[in-house]
């Protein structure tokens, strides 16, 4: 993903965590982390209606910048 | 429009809220206008009714505050997310929270409207959850509309009617 930088995957993963409930704590935290990013991407992009991919795109992120409510999309 | 699992609603349709302070980016008439209008828009098509108190603990508790807030669900700064609220249940449940770090306005395009992030809010206060439908007032993203033509979208009508039926006035 060489157009989007780290401060934009830690903006991302700060937004599905508030907003998707990614888990924070796994056996294997990196592999987790890893999968559930993709599952929370995917139900994010099918909420907004976007391509799923469960990978970070900048179609992804540009919704991800527009000012919202804090109330998460789907509840943990 | 979806509402939470696990049926929150209130079992009153007479609900009282209380403005606990004031943002510093509008008047205190503008932010009491803006607060008033927006539970009106809810209650024009339920059987919904809120009363004004000025003092001791409402329904629906309205504040505006920064960063760590106390309810374990901290703001963030400038833009990003604007406000919140809890579905409706005892204690802080319906209360809505603005992030006093954006800047709210009455009319004017500088800001975010409180009256349309308000009554976004007060949807999750009367149990109704984010819209998929990107018309939708409780669609979660900030859209500006024309406060002055304002009309509840269908799709946040027959959710609050799912929840509490229609207006019996009308």
């Amino acid at each position: 993903l060489p157009s989007i930088d780290k401060e934009e995957i830690t903006m991302a993963e700060d937004y599905l965590n508030k907003l998707y409930a990614l888990p924070k704590k796994a056996s294997n935290e990196k592999l987790q982390r890893s999968s559930s990013m993709s599952m929370r991407l995917k139900e994010m992009q099918e909420f907004f209606g976007l391509k799923i991919t469960g990978t970070l795109n900048e179609e992804t992120l540009n919704v991800m910048k527009k000012p919202r409510c804090g109330v998460p999309d789907v509840a943990a | 429009y979806s509402v939470f699992p696990g049926n929150y609603k209130w079992k009153k349709h007479d609900l009282t809220y209380r403005i606990e302070n004031y943002t510093p980016d509008m008047s205190v008439a503008e932010v009491d206008d803006s607060i008033q209008r927006a539970l009106q828009v809810w209650a024009d098509v339920s059987p919904l009714r809120f009363t004004r108190i000025y003092s001791g603990v409402a329904d629906i508790m309205i504040s505006f505050a920064v960063g760590d807030h106390g309810d374990g669900y901290p703001f963030d700064g400038p833009n990003g997310f604007l406000a919140h609220a809890f579905p409706p249940f005892d204690g802080i449940g319906g209360d809505a929270h603005f992030d006093d770090d954006e800047t709210f306005a009455f009319k004017s395009y500088n800001g975010y409207n409180l009256f349309l992030v308000a009554a976004h809010e007060f949807g999750h206060s009367l149990g109704l959850e984010h819209s998929q439908d990107p018309g939708a007032l409780m669609y979660p993203n900030y859209v500006h509309r024309d406060v002055d033509t304002f009309s509840l979208p269908q799709d946040d009508v027959n959710g609050i009617q799912f929840l509490y039926g229609p207006n019996p006035d009308v």
